[in-house]
């Protein structure tokens, strides 16, 4: 989940 | 996701939409950087590597297909389109891609969030795009007559990245723990590299004049 939160942005 | 995010992306989406109808329909690339445009295919490229492994949303999933389907589209039409391609002002755009390239790989390996090739290649993203609109705006300078679909595409993804900012400034006070240096300094040089180019598009704008840098 840390991955998808620092990366939800496009 | 906030208002600002997703005006954000919209902005971004339209950018695209009317650089494509300038392309598609004009048949024309004339004041377009191919450099700038190749630099933006291999930022979606090395971000989206998640795209397959990470589900975030659908909508980030779509939206991802679109940037990187519609940039490589771009590239092709201005690379191998017989008519599109004739449009293209090589001799003016003379920038190299590896002077952005290779600092921001460099740096991507010096500050990281972790040493993964994912997450290095991310960062380099987020670094080569913050500069990949430097070739467009040298360009643009060189260029005598901006006609308005090219000043408007160059006027969109700036007002793209500055409505990033503002939702920034609006996740910071809503979510806890949320913080994320490596794009908000990026971010933060990105829109600034537009705010010359803001300056002479809204003063000519507003005296109904044609779109024209000082040189």
């Amino acid at each position: 989940t840390m991955f998808v939160r620092r990366h939800d942005e496009l | 996701m906030n208002i600002f995010r997703l005006c954000g992306d919209m902005t971004h989406l339209l950018s695209v939409v009317v650089l494509l109808l300038k392309i598609h329909t004009i048949k024309s690339c004339a004041g377009i950087s191919l450099k700038t445009q190749e630099l933006y295919a291999l930022v979606f490229a090395t971000r989206y590597l998640d795209i397959f492994t990470h589900h975030v949303s659908l909508y980030n999933t779509v939206m991802k297909i679109i940037f990187l389907g519609t940039s490589f589209t771009i590239v092709w039409y201005m690379r191998h389109h017989k008519v599109v391609r004739q449009t293209y002002d090589k001799e003016q755009d003379t920038f190299k891609h590896y002077m952005l390239i290779i600092p921001c790989f460099a740096l991507a390996l010096l500050i990281k969030t972790k040493f993964t090739p994912l997450e290095v290649l991310w960062t380099f993203s987020i670094y080569l795009e913050a500069v990949a609109i430097f070739p467009q705006l040298v360009l643009l300078q060189r260029t005598k007559n901006i006609d308005n679909l090219t000043g408007n595409y160059v006027f969109l993804l700036g007002a793209y990245r500055g409505l990033y900012l503002l939702n920034w400034i609006v996740r910071y006070f809503t979510e806890k723990g949320y913080r994320q240096w490596i794009t908000w300094i990026s971010g933060i040089v990105q829109t600034a590299l537009y705010a010359d180019f803001f300056y002479y598009y809204i003063k000519c704008w507003r005296n109904n004049e044609k779109l024209h840098l000082p040189s």
